[in-house]
C-alpha cells in the first residue's frame, strides 16, 4: 500500500491511498485503502490521513476519520490524535500498521505500531525526512 | 500559505536483515523522488490532488511497493487493485476497488471524484468507467513481479498447512 497527504497553497488538505491489497486474497476481499473514513480521509477543519496495515482493523475502527474526529471534537493535536489511535486503540485490538497525517498548520505525524513503515515527508519549513524502521 | 507533504510505502514487520544495503538505497531513493516530486507540484501552487496523484503514481509505477506494478497476487494469481482520494475542502471523495486493468488506480479514483456523482465504483463497473474516461488500460500481467509471486506461493503453502480458516492468520502479507 502507498499513500500521500498534503497541505496545498490554497490551504486545502488532500489524502490519497493506492494498494494491491493482501497477498492470496480471495472472494473479492477489499481492505481499508478504498474505504473513505477507514484508509483515507481529509477535512480542512482537522486533518488528512492515509493508512496502511491490516485492513480489516482499519475498517472496523474507521481509523482515518477517527483521528480527524479526535482533533475536531476532542481538540487533540494531530500528534496526539494519530498516536492515540495507532498505539492505544488499534494495537490493543490486534490491529497492526500505521498512518501518515497532516493538519492545516502543515504539521506531520507518521505513527506506526509495527517494526517498520516506508515513509517520507517535507514539512512546512522544507525539512525532508525519510525512514523505514522504527 | 505554506505547503507540506507526507507519503508512505506500506508498514509491516520490516527488519534491517530483510534487505541488502542496495535494496534499502533503492527504497530511500524512490521515496525521496516521490516526496520531492509531490512537493514541487505544491510549490507550483497546483491543487493538492495533483500533488497526491503525482507522488502516488511514482510509487504505483515502482515494483518496490504493493500498489500498481509490484502489487501482491490474489489467491488466483492475479492483481486486484484499490485506491481512494479525498479533498478536505468540500469533503469530496472518489474510490475504485477490485480493478485489474487500470494502469493508475489513483487516477481512476480521482476521476470518480471529479467526473461522476459517486464516491466508489468497483470491479467491472469501475473498469467500464475508466474506459469511458479514456484512462490508460493495461493487461493485468503488467503488475507482475517475481518477488510477489514467490510471496504468494509461501502464503498458499501456509494456508494449506493451517487447520482452519479462523486460525489462518496471515504473516506479513496481511499488511496493505
Amino acid at each position: 500500500t502507498v499513500g500521500a497527504v498534503v497541505l496545498d497553497k490554497q490551504g486545502n488538505l488532500v489524502a490519497g491511498t493506492s494498494t494491491g491489497g493482501m497477498t492470496a486474497k480471495r472472494f473479492g476481499r477489499i481492505g481499508d485503502s478504498p474505504i473513505i473514513g477507514a484508509g483515507t480521509y481529509a477535512d480542512n477543519t482537522s486533518c488528512a490521513v492515509s493508512a496502511t496495515g491490516h485492513g480489516e482493523y482499519f475498517i472496523r475502527y474507521h481509523v482515518a476519520s477517527d483521528i480527524c474526529a479526535r482533533m475536531k471534537y476532542a481538540k487533540m493535536s494531530l500528534h496526539d490524535a494519530a498516536n492515540t489511535v495507532i498505539h492505544d486503540v488499534l494495537l490493543p485490538a490486534g490491529g497492526t500498521g500505521g498512518v501518515i497525517a497532516i493538519d492545516a498548520g502543515g504539521n506531520v505525524a507518521m505513527p506506526f505500531n509495527t517494526s517498520g513503515m516506508y515513509r517520507a515527508s517535507i514539512d512546512k519549513h522544507g525539512n525532508v525526512s525519510i525512514g523505514i524502521y522504527k | 500559505s505554506s505547503v507540506a507533504i507526507a507519503i508512505h510505502g506500506g508498514a509491516g514487520t520490516l527488519s534491517p536483515d530483510d534487505m541488502t544495503d542496495a535494496q534499502r538505497a533503492e527504497y530511500i531513493s524512490t521515496l525521496q523522488t516521490a516526496v520531492t516530486e509531490g512537493y514541487k507540484v505544491l510549490l507550483a501552487g497546483e491543487p493538492g490532488e495533483a500533488a497526491v496523484i503525482r507522488a502516488i503514481q511514482i510509487m504505483e509505477m515502482s515494483p518496490l511497493f504493493n500498489a500498481g506494478i509490484g502489487a501482491v497476487y490474489t489467491f488466483d494469481g492475479e492483481h486486484e487493485l484499490d485506491a481512494s482520494i479525498m479533498n478536505g475542502r468540500e469533503l469530496n471523495a472518489g474510490a475504485v476497488s477490485g480493478v485489474k486493468t487500470i494502469k493508475s488506480p489513483i487516477m481512476a479514483a480521482y476521476r470518480v471524484m471529479t467526473e461522476s456523482p459517486h464516491v466508489m465504483l468497483s470491479a467491472e463497473g469501475a473498469e467500464a468507467f475508466a474506459r469511458q474516461q479514456a484512462l490508460e488500460m493495461v493487461d493485468n500481467t503488467l503488475f507482475n513481479t517475481q518477488r510477489r509471486y514467490e510471496a504468494l506461493q509461501k502464503a498458499k503453502a501456509r494456508m494449506q498447512s493451517e487447520t482452519s480458516a479462523v486460525e489462518w492468520r496471515q504473516g506479513n502479507e496481511r499488511f496493505g
